[in-house]
């Protein structure tokens, strides 16, 4: 046989959320995943 | 977000970057397809205009909130970031939505938990008040997929919002699909009236049945009935949930003589695209032989009173259920659907049923997997157990298939855990695929139930094949031909085939999520299953040669001046209002939203001129009286003689 374990590849790690996606990526955004507009000194 | 500066026009265009994964690129595609189907909000290719969005792949998922009119403004789709529920997430902040619970009135609904919070992830939990965000009059949404989960930015294991009803606790941070307030709050953000491609739903439940009709020629009549002889004995929209309600359409062919007919015709409809997906449940309780076929009436003008085209005869042996049908359309003009039941030959105990039919103008699912009493398989599968469905044929020729575990594995134990696999098929035809599989899109899709397509928070997941991906530590293509990298594999009736590497989730779905909403509805689960091909969008997209200038104009769009006031351009970068101005009247303010006039100007004069006045009086006489005071007492002090003139 060509191989004798199928392989199984988790796309997702174990993450669930994207706020997880964020944190693991070592983004710090603003509420988690909202841009700063540096430009008018405000949140966006 | 307050402010129509942040709107964007109700057809967003957007650009994607060449970093983008192919597979994120076609989830955009199926989320946009969302929006077209459930909101008035459409997606265009960038063509020029000055402001677009730009999804790129950064390091993570993130967006600006509303439109900044920046020009390029950019939305990030990174890794792990292409899932159908993250990407629609990410557009609504773009269309300028905040997550729920930073909305003013959060605090009557969740508490924050602020000692559980991570040290320096406490702004993550603000809450803007309702000067700078609204809540369009929505009632606040636990079920929003805005809305974050209860163990965000948590430092241990305790969650950081607390519901206030506490049944809602596992509730917030859903990532299925827009819940109904998420919709309802981007319609009226964006004042819409329609949805770009859905065209109508029934469930039969009112009593003029959506508008359907009797059709003419006939000599049956469908009926609209909540139980039938020979079944089904319920309706599929309710399923006995709610007495006094389930209706559903019912031809009957106990009666009548072989050939008999029934027509049932839809509403006239107006398509936009020349391409449908119609969708319903049927129920064939009656003889074998009995059809139901599909036709539609197409109207031109050659044939004003509509043209009868057969589309489809609905092949199906009766059957104790209610049973999903797809069919795809192709039409252009205005239209009917006609559904068609016929009385066979042979005695019938029953007849054909309808219910929850949804026409909208996108593509067709191809597949269907129905796992039959999915709680009792959820609860008792054992863990790390995965459960095959059968081997789907894709148009292309490729064969594929889904695994699921339902019971969860060790590593995320509580959730659904979902993968697809090619595997081999017919010999001949797999010989003449191309290995490996390029770019081809598998979708998982866990059906929600729910009568009206547009309310469906259905859960997907896809998985894109890529020809130049590597197994791991080996030199052989993960998506090569299943009999050169899988393993010989048995069904359950002796039939051997190969199954390639699977690749999917461990995190599809929570079980208890499973549970909720229609996902299980007359104790079945359904999981639909598509492969598309999506080798279009490994090239780039095309940049526009022509960009749309800064026009001063294009400003005052987004600024409305009140009371005949006109917008123009100071300096060309910042859009005021002139106010409208009579002769003893003006109005004022950012917006001209104030009046003044002169009366206004003279009184304000006068009651000013009046208190200044008084002011002053007040001073002097204060004044007099403390430097009288004052020099009486340091005359008394010094020893000095007062005179008096004693004959005054």
């Amino acid at each position: 046989l060509p191989t004798s374990k199928i392989t199984e590849y988790d796309v997702d790690g174990g993450k669930e959320d994207l706020f997880e996606v964020n944190q693991a990526a070592g983004l710090d955004l603003f509420e988690g995943d909202i841009l700063f507009d540096e430009k008018e000194g405000r949140n966006s | 977000i307050i402010g129509d500066e942040y709107l964007w026009p109700t057809t967003v265009p957007y650009y994607f970057g060449d970093d983008l994964d192919i597979n994120a690129k076609g989830v955009i595609l199926k989320a946009f397809e969302q929006y077209r189907l459930k909101t008035c909000i459409d997606y265009k290719p960038w063509s020029g205009e000055k402001n677009y969005i730009s999804v790129f792949k950064g390091s993570g998922c993130f967006s600006s909130v509303g439109n900044r009119r920046v020009g390029k403004q950019q939305l990030s789709i990174g890794a792990g970031c292409d899932r159908i529920a993250t990407i629609e997430h990410e557009f609504l902040h773009a269309l300028g939505f905040w997550h729920e619970q930073s909305r003013a009135d959060r605090d009557d609904y969740v508490t924050i938990m602020w000692d559980r919070i991570e040290a320096g992830r406490e702004h993550n939990f603000n809450k803007y008040d309702d000067t700078t965000s609204s809540s369009l009059n929505v009632p606040y949404d636990y079920g929003s997929m805005m809305h974050y989960s209860k163990n965000s930015f948590r430092n241990g294991t305790e969650p950081t919002i607390v519901t206030k009803i506490p049944s809602f606790s596992d509730v917030i941070g859903q990532r299925m699909e827009f819940s109904d307030s998420d919709l309802l709050k981007l319609s009226r953000r964006y004042n819409c009236t329609r949805t770009t491609t859905f065209l109508d739903t029934c469930d039969f439940e009112l009593e003029n049945i959506c508008g359907m009709i009797q059709g003419q020629g006939d000599q049956a009549d469908w009926e609209r009935v909540s139980e039938a002889i020979g079944g089904p004995d319920m309706d599929y929209s309710n399923m006995g949930r709610c007495t006094g309600t389930g209706y559903f359409m019912h031809f009957s062919t106990i009666n009548g003589m072989e050939g008999d007919s029934a027509l049932l015709e839809s509403r006239l409809l107006y398509p936009n695209r020349n391409y449908q997906c119609l969708q319903f449940f049927y129920y064939h309780s009656g003889n074998v032989n009995d059809k139901l076929e599909i036709w539609v009436r197409e109207y031109n003008e050659a044939n004003p009173d509509g043209k009868l085209r057969m589309i489809e005869v609905v092949n199906g042996l009766p059957e104790p259920l209610w049973q999903l049908h797809h069919l795809s359309l192709a039409i252009s003009t205005k239209f009917r659907v006609v559904f068609k039941g016929t009385k066979g030959a042979g005695t019938s105990t029953g007849g054909i049923s309808l219910d929850d039919v949804n026409l909208s103008e996108t593509t067709c699912p191809e597949h269907v997997w129905r796992i039959k009493n999915f709680k009792s398989i959820m609860e008792n599968t054992p863990m790390d157990t995965i459960i095959y469905s059968p081997r789907f044929r894709s148009k292309y020729g490729y064969t594929f298939q889904m695994g699921l575990y339902p019971n969860g594995t060790s590593t995320s134990p509580g959730e659904l855990g979902a993968f697809a696999y090619l595997v081999s098929g017919d010999n001949a035809t797999d010989d003449n695929l191309t290995w490996p599989c390029p770019w081809m899109q598998i979708t998982m899709m866990l059906m929600d139930q729910h009568a009206d397509i547009r309310k469906r928070m259905s859960n997907q997941r896809s998985i894109t094949t890529d020809p130049n991906q590597k197994l791991q530590d080996s030199t052989m293509f993960t998506w090569d031909n299943p009999r050169k990298v899988g393993m010989e594999v048995e069904d359950a009736d002796g039939t051997k085939y190969f199954r390639g590497p699977g690749y999917g989730t461990s995190v599809y779905l929570t079980q208890a999520r499973a549970l909720t909403r229609d996902f299980i509805k007359g104790g079945d689960a359904i999981f639909l299953l598509t492969m598309e091909d999506i080798a279009h969008l490994v090239s780039s997209q095309p940049v526009p040669t022509t960009v749309e200038p800064t026009t001063p104009s294009n400003l005052c769009t987004s600024v409305k001046c009140e009371n005949n006031g006109v917008c123009v351009m100071d300096n060309d970068k910042i859009a005021v209002c002139r106010c409208a101005v009579g002769n003893d009247w003006w109005y004022y303010g950012d917006r001209c939203q104030y009046k003044s006039s002169n009366n206004d100007a003279m009184v304000t004069a006068v009651v000013s001129s009046v208190v200044v006045f008084a002011v002053m009086l007040v001073v002097t006489v204060v004044s007099v009286v403390c430097l009288r005071k004052k020099y009486k007492k340091k005359m008394n002090k010094t020893g000095g003689v007062t005179t008096t003139n004693m004959y005054a």
